[in-house]
């Protein structure tokens, strides 16, 4: 049997506002170190991998491991069912073929649960080799939100350079060109609002804009990000959830023709 | 710039 109890349902119902657009259905693996689910959106330029961790619940218990084929679409119906701050249980039995969630008002007042039928999904599952990155940003994530709604106004694809000086964000297309340097923020009070940069050595990438507009959908779940770059290799744009865990979006490069 | 796939670089396992 699976059931998972988190006080706080609004972290589950900014995780699948974070990846309802990218993905259409995936794979909750269930274990008992927590739930994981790795996915690549549909033209496999993208892959996301989400990790809750099994201490991060109130209660946690998986006697067998269970994969949950689900429908994003259908599971953020049922989301919008819980408030913000109703506290929700995911249960299922053993290889089942549907989940439910209940979702319960602070005062116990209200107590509903959904049933969703589970899905067969063959998905297959991508090796993430461990990476030494050249680069690694952290920032705002509303500040790298801004800029890239700013930036893919100007053009499809962002060039990000790391330097010793900073970070710049460019774009060019019709109208014109674009660039936003951001310098390593000296001592800032409020740790939210620093920029930091480790640099092992300068790299400078090209990705889709629209593909880092869909992964700042999960700016919501953490008021900081963290981009990973090495050259010719995948970008990492990671968004921390609370103690519980993490999400991951991984975008491969635009490269010369 | 052409888009490559992010199964080039992440092997299936």
């Amino acid at each position: 049997m699976f059931e998972a109890r988190l006080v706080q349902s609004s972290i589950f119902k900014k995780v699948l506002e974070a990846i309802k657009e990218l993905l259409n259905e995936a794979t909750f693996d269930c274990s008992d170190s927590g739930i994981q689910l790795q996915a690549m959106d549909s033209s496999h330029v993208s892959l996301v991998s989400l990790n809750l961790r099994s201490d991060g619940f109130d209660q946690y218990r998986c006697d067998r491991n269970l994969s949950m084929g689900i429908n994003l679409a259908s599971m953020t119906k049922i989301m919008k069912c819980a408030g913000n701050d109703d506290i929700m249980t995911m249960k299922a039995q053993d290889n089942a073929d549907s989940v439910t969630f209940m979702f319960e008002s602070p005062n116990q007042e209200k107590m509903s649960d959904y049933e969703m039928k589970l899905m067969n999904l063959d998905q297959e599952h991508l090796g993430i080799p461990e990476t030494d990155y050249s680069c690694v940003i952290k920032l705002p994530s509303a500040e790298f939100a801004r800029i890239c709604r700013d930036l893919s106004q100007f053009g499809e694809s962002v060039v990000i350079s790391c330097t010793k000086e900073g970070v710049k964000f460019s774009a060019a297309g019709d109208i014109g060109s674009a660039n936003i340097k951001l310098a390593q923020t000296a001592n800032v009070d409020k740790e939210d609002e620093a920029v930091s940069i480790e640099m092992q050595e300068k790299v400078s990438l090209t990705f889709a804009c629209r593909y880092l507009n869909y992964f700042t959908k999960a700016t919501p779940l953490s008021p900081q990000v963290c981009l990973s770059m090495s050259a010719e290799v995948p970008l990492v744009v990671e968004y921390k959830i609370g103690e519980i865990g993490h999400i991951r979006y991984y975008l491969a490069p635009k490269i010369e023709e | 710039m052409a888009q490559s796939s992010i199964k080039s670089f992440f092997p299936t396992r």
